[in-house]
């Protein structure tokens, strides 16, 4: 474990725990894109099968524990709870994400490390969750301007993926024979998505503004 | 292996 890594974990768990906290106490989901949510709630699905059988340390299963139970919880909440539901902008939220479910699974029965079930649902959980993003962004793209629990969420995530970015540089130098290209495309390809609305989301905060992004 | 060492992330 390393300070780039841990910083990420607890990056990424701030940034569900704020859209929890955003959906709980003001029992709103406004902005947030129910799409993205079923993704991250599919991408922890795939890739914590192991979670029972492949121990490594309380903190992994723990943090593995919290990433499952938030985001199904987020998505039971935009689903079912019958205020919440209500907030939930469905007719801007179109995003076709079928169609980024089924190229990943393809993409991961092509190109994986080892072609066994746990492997090729751990690789597909790793493409779909570089594009789980794309839904979100979407929304606030149509949605122009952004609440900052929403915008505060979308940077926490890009955040958690730019320092585990730091966290693979600092591994590759540390320890001799780790080198995961698969992983570290993916990655790389999901941070980038962020990139644009990172711009966006600095120049509101630079000039104290409402962030807007470009239709 | 080698491969197990990238399972240690989440």
């Amino acid at each position: 474990m390393n300070i780039f890594r841990l910083a990420g974990d607890m990056t990424h768990l701030a940034s569900v725990l704020v859209l929890l906290l955003k959906i709980h106490t003001i029992k709103s989901c406004a902005g947030v894109s129910l799409k993205t949510q079923e993704l991250y709630a599919l991408v922890f699905a795939c890739r914590y099968l192991d979670i029972f059988t492949n121990f490594v340390s309380l903190y992994n299963t723990v943090m593995k524990l919290i990433f499952l139970g938030s985001s199904f919880s987020i998505v039971w909440y935009m689903r079912y709870h019958k205020v919440v539901r209500r907030s939930y902008d469905k007719d801007q939220d179109t995003f076709r994400h079928y169609f980024l479910v089924l190229p990943c699974l393809v993409l991961a029965l092509l190109i994986n490390e080892k072609f066994t079930f746990k492997e090729v649902m751990w690789t597909f959980s790793l493409y779909l969750e570089a594009v789980a993003i794309l839904p979100q962004l979407v929304l606030l793209q149509r949605t122009r301007n952004i609440d900052n629990l929403t915008g505060q969420y979308v940077f926490l995530l890009g955040a958690y993926r730019g320092l585990y970015i730091l966290n693979w540089i600092y591994r590759y130098f540390t320890e001799p024979h780790f080198v995961h290209w698969i992983t570290w495309i993916s990655g790389l390809v999901q941070t980038l998505l962020y990139a644009d609305f990172f711009y966006y989301y600095y120049q509101s905060w630079k000039n104290n503004q409402k962030l807007h992004l470009p239709a | 292996d080698d491969v197990d060492d990238a399972k240690d992330e989440l």
